[in-house]
């Protein structure tokens, strides 16, 4: 269970971080 | 297609390796490429959570009694950690160079690694249940041979006894494991398994009474006959629990079988 709330932490903080580096791109496409 | 193997872990990593697939292509649209804003904060976050699952993650491994699971999970613990080491490094270099195309492919590599572990992490976790309910049912597969020594109705009913609890809750784990399977046809196949087990349990015991009666006769007429009929029933069900055995090692999908 630790594990599972463990990667869905990581998996969150991953998304959010690939959400702020595609933002520039976007606009620029 | 489902790539990943269970829903659980669908559920966790599937958004993620979606924008993931989308910042590639934006990456590699964008050419040259926007100036990145400055990622630290992010990176930060996603290290913070990469040490969080490393704690959580030796811990289950050390207390762990599963070998295999004490082997696999530091390897995918490694892997999110360099991973998380790389993303660190490409946010330093793109706060200093916002365009650095080099930067900004670390960066996606850096979030696939952490895709990747992770997903290797949960997949080793995953595995070790999996080795659980092949413990159950592979000692349903050794009680369904003592099916040869019974002799008398008494003995039938200690093993009947005996066998009950084994096998419902082999059939209940399948059940539940093929509820969480995202490859609809290994849960067809683990479906089909059980309940030809579940049909072939009143014959098995049928076949088991016919031969203590037939022994216990006093001509003891049709006995080999009654042997071997029971031999084919518990035959059926040891290779119906191996089929099922094999189905749940399964964890990449068969393009045949798609088809």
């Amino acid at each position: 269970e630790q594990i599972l709330e463990a990667a869905k932490c990581i998996a969150n903080a991953t998304s959010a971080l690939v959400k702020a580096a595609s933002a520039a791109q976007k606009e620029l496409v | 297609m489902p790539v990943f193997h269970t829903k659980l872990i669908e559920s966790i990593l599937d958004p993620v390796a979606q924008q993931i697939s989308q910042l590639v292509i934006l990456h590699e649209q964008a050419e040259d490429g926007a100036a990145m804003p400055d990622l630290t904060q992010p990176v930060s976050a996603v290290a913070k959570a990469v040490g969080n699952l490393v704690q959580v993650g030796r811990q289950t491994s050390a207390t762990s009694t599963d070998k295999v699971l004490q082997e696999e999970m530091p390897v995918a613990l490694d892997r999110v950690e360099n991973a998380s080491i790389s993303l660190i490094q490409a946010a330093k270099t793109l706060r200093q160079e916002p365009l650095s195309r080099s930067a900004r492919d670390i960066l996606i590599n850096g979030a696939r690694g952490i895709l990747g572990g992770t997903s290797a992490l949960l997949l080793s976790l995953d595995q070790a249940e999996v080795r659980k309910i092949i413990r159950i049912c592979k000692g349903v597969q050794e009680y369904l041979a003592v099916a040869e020594v019974v002799e008398g109705m008494e003995d039938l009913i200690v093993y009947v006894k005996n066998l009950t609890p084994g096998m419902t809750q082999m059939v209940k784990m399948v059940d539940g494991r093929q509820a969480e399977l995202t490859h609809q046809v290994h849960r067809n196949m683990l479906i089909a398994s059980k309940d030809k087990i579940k049909n072939l349990l009143p014959v098995l015991i049928s076949s088991i009474k016919i031969f203590v009666t037939t022994i216990q006769s006093p001509g003891k007429r049709g006995l080999d006959e009654a042997a071997s009929n029971r031999l084919y029933v518990v035959s059926q069900m040891y290779l119906e629990i191996e089929e099922i055995i094999r189905v749940l090692q399964l964890t990449t999908y068969d393009e045949d079988d798609w088809n």
